[in-house]
């Protein structure tokens, strides 16, 4: 499962 | 998004193009540390694999592609185009010293043993103690050149603003990763040494030289 928050920072 | 997450990208994005200017315009990477760019190159490569997986945004896909694309142009003119002014005897870190403990944590402590997530921490834990062999380089030659300090201090003020970032999104979100933000802590931490000599050197407009 991916986690779209984290993903979101750089 | 929020004021700190977009000055720190702003601050990321500043750090490296000040790095990319300064070695274009004097045609030279004198003091800079071709393994931490190395280093940098690895971290985007390994984190930015989501670019295949998920979609964020049109910001979070254009920001992830200049910073990949940022990182390997610096690669490519300190190993390629400018490589005669390279200081290699200098930029003397063992980054073995790195890779390994790096890499086994982040097989040890991540949030689920797939590999796309190994990654993703490795390239979390390798950003913290990326920024190591430039600092060592700079403390064995004794300075830096005005620029180049520029560039840590955008560097350095990128992770700091992150931090100010992950407080606010704690409070607005709940949201909180704990190995970004131990992490980050630990990044900024190596750079406070920096910044007080930043400060009261560069800023007062002395160059940075180390007693």
């Amino acid at each position: 499962t991916m986690d779209p928050a984290k993903h979101d920072e750089l | 998004m929020n004021i700190f997450r977009i000055l720190g990208d702003v601050s990321h994005l500043l750090a490296m193009i000040i790095l990319l200017v300064k070695i274009w315009r004097s045609k030279s990477c004198a003091g800079i540390s071709g393994k931490s760019q190395i280093l940098f190159a690895l971290v985007f490569t390994t984190r930015y694999l989501d670019l295949f997986t998920i979609f964020i945004s049109v910001y979070n896909t254009v920001m992830k592609v200049i910073f990949l694309v940022c990182a390997y142009i610096t690669v490519y003119m300190i190993y390629m185009k400018f490589h005669k002014t390279f200081d290699r005897e200098h930029d003397s870190f063992r980054l073995e010293f790195l890779l390994v403990p790096v890499t086994g944590l982040s097989f040890l402590e991540n949030h689920s043993f797939t590999p796309l997530e190994i990654l993703w921490t490795f390239s979390i834990y390798l950003e913290s103690v990326a920024i190591l062999p430039q600092l060592f380089m700079i403390s064995k030659t004794g300075e830096a050149e005005t620029i180049t300090t520029h560039y840590l201090f955008f560097l350095g003020l990128y992770r700091a603003l992150y931090l100010a970032n992950w407080i606010w999104r704690y409070h607005t979100e709940n949201f909180y990763d704990q190995i970004a933000v131990v992490s980050g802590v630990v990044q900024t931490i190596f750079y406070c040494d920096f910044f007080y000599l930043y400060v009261t050197k560069v800023l007062k407009g002395k160059k940075l030289s180390l007693p």
